[in-house]
């Protein structure tokens, strides 16, 4: 290439735990493409032709000469995540999610996909929701864009996560559909405009404190499928529950399930009730059921900050108010 | 205004590592979770 290009690094996440995906198309005409509805993460990106790794091979991959109105935007990035890493380069071009259009949007063609993790996942590429200070820089994110073009009246996004149904779960753009929640949401602020955080007072197990103490944040993430925190305190969790560290993994009794209580995340002076059957999962494949906490090396994190992934929105609705930088939730139908 | 967009609930690749019997060996071979790893790199 005669550009000279600029180069942008940008981490990636933990791609083993994600499960729901949805479908959009990029440029003219549509070529489709499955991606992660992400709220932990910011950028849009697909495999694209250029890649021969098996991880692209597998998935479909973005033509750009298939398209009239892509234009490669002279950039290359790399993204990096756990276990391996993806390079490839910036293009824009015109994203359709469901009746939505975002012209000239900013996405990643990956070029090489060095990761294990890829080759066994189910979706082509992560569509990002997070904020713009988490975004590849220079890029305008799909949410910012609806907005200025006029698709969206309000910059808010909702997630409805079935719990075992394949289908039925949805994201909404644009506002809310009461149907998918039962009683009033509950706002609470964010405590920084970046990754959708807000601060947690505390959890509790039968009226004990057994995490957070002293107040910590939380990160609310659709990218992650599990409960996701200290692991000291995750430790404590396991020991409570009778979580058996097997084959790399924390099982639990199947029917532990009936007799276990609701661990508390209590959020801006209100309780959010996560019960077992939502923090203790079972793998129809094998009949055992696996905890749904998973622990951060302490030594890597000085502060005590949980992500709640998955398995706290299938329990509650959650709106994603980007123009009042706050959260919504309420229990889900 | 709203535009609804339906998701699938799709396997994990830790389940569908389990089910092949290849979950193991990967989380020996790749310790760290992502969310570990940003935590390292920042």
């Amino acid at each position: 290439s005669s550009y000279v290009r600029k180069f942008a690094s940008h981490p990636l996440r933990n791609y083993l735990d994600l499960a729901y995906m949805g479908n959009i198309s990029i440029g003219t005409p549509p070529q489709q493409f499955s991606v992660v509805f992400d709220t932990g993460s910011s950028d849009l990106w697909v495999p694209s032709i250029y890649c021969k790794s098996k991880a692209c091979v597998t998935h479909r991959s973005f033509n750009p000469s298939h398209s009239s109105t892509f234009h490669d935007w002279g950039k290359s990035i790399t993204l990096e995540y756990g276990s391996g890493e993806m390079s490839g380069f910036l293009g824009h071009d015109t994203v359709r999610i469901g009746q939505l259009t975002s012209t000239d949007q900013a996405f990643g063609l990956s070029k090489e996909e060095i990761s294990r993790t890829f080759e066994h996942a189910i979706f082509d590429g992560i569509l990002g929701l997070a904020y713009p200070s988490l975004a590849i820089k220079g890029t305008t994110i799909i949410i910012d864009n609806l907005k200025k073009q006029d698709q969206i009246s309000e910059p808010v996004f909702a997630f409805y996560l079935s719990t075992n149904k394949e289908e039925g779960s949805v994201v909404m753009f644009g506002g809310v559909d009461k149907k998918y929640y039962k009683g009033d949401l509950k706002w609470v602020p964010l405590s920084k405009p970046h990754y959708w955080q807000i601060a947690l007072d505390r959890i509790t197990w039968r009226g004990e404190v057994i995490g957070c103490p002293r107040g910590c944040q939380a990160i609310m993430d659709t990218g992650t499928s599990l409960l996701i925190g200290p692991s000291k305190a995750v430790a404590k969790i396991h020991s409570l529950i009778n979580a058996a560290y097997v084959k790399e993994e924390y099982v639990v009794p199947c029917n532990a399930r009936k007799a276990l209580p609701d661990i508390v995340f209590t959020i801006n002076n209100v309780n959010y009730p996560v019960p077992p059957r939502a923090y203790v999962q079972e793998d129809a494949s094998n009949n055992l059921c696996y905890s749904g906490f998973d622990g951060i090396m302490d030594t890597l994190s000085e502060s005590d900050s949980w992500i709640l992934g998955d398995v706290f929105l299938r329990v509650y609705f959650t709106v994603f108010d980007q123009g009042q930088n706050r959260i919504g939730l309420a229990p889900a139908v | 205004c709203l535009v609804m967009i339906p998701l699938t609930k799709v396997k994990s690749v830790r389940e569908s590592l389990r089910e092949k019997g290849l979950l193991k060996n990967f989380l020996k071979e790749h310790p760290y979770n992502m969310i570990q790893f940003r935590l390292m790199k920042n």
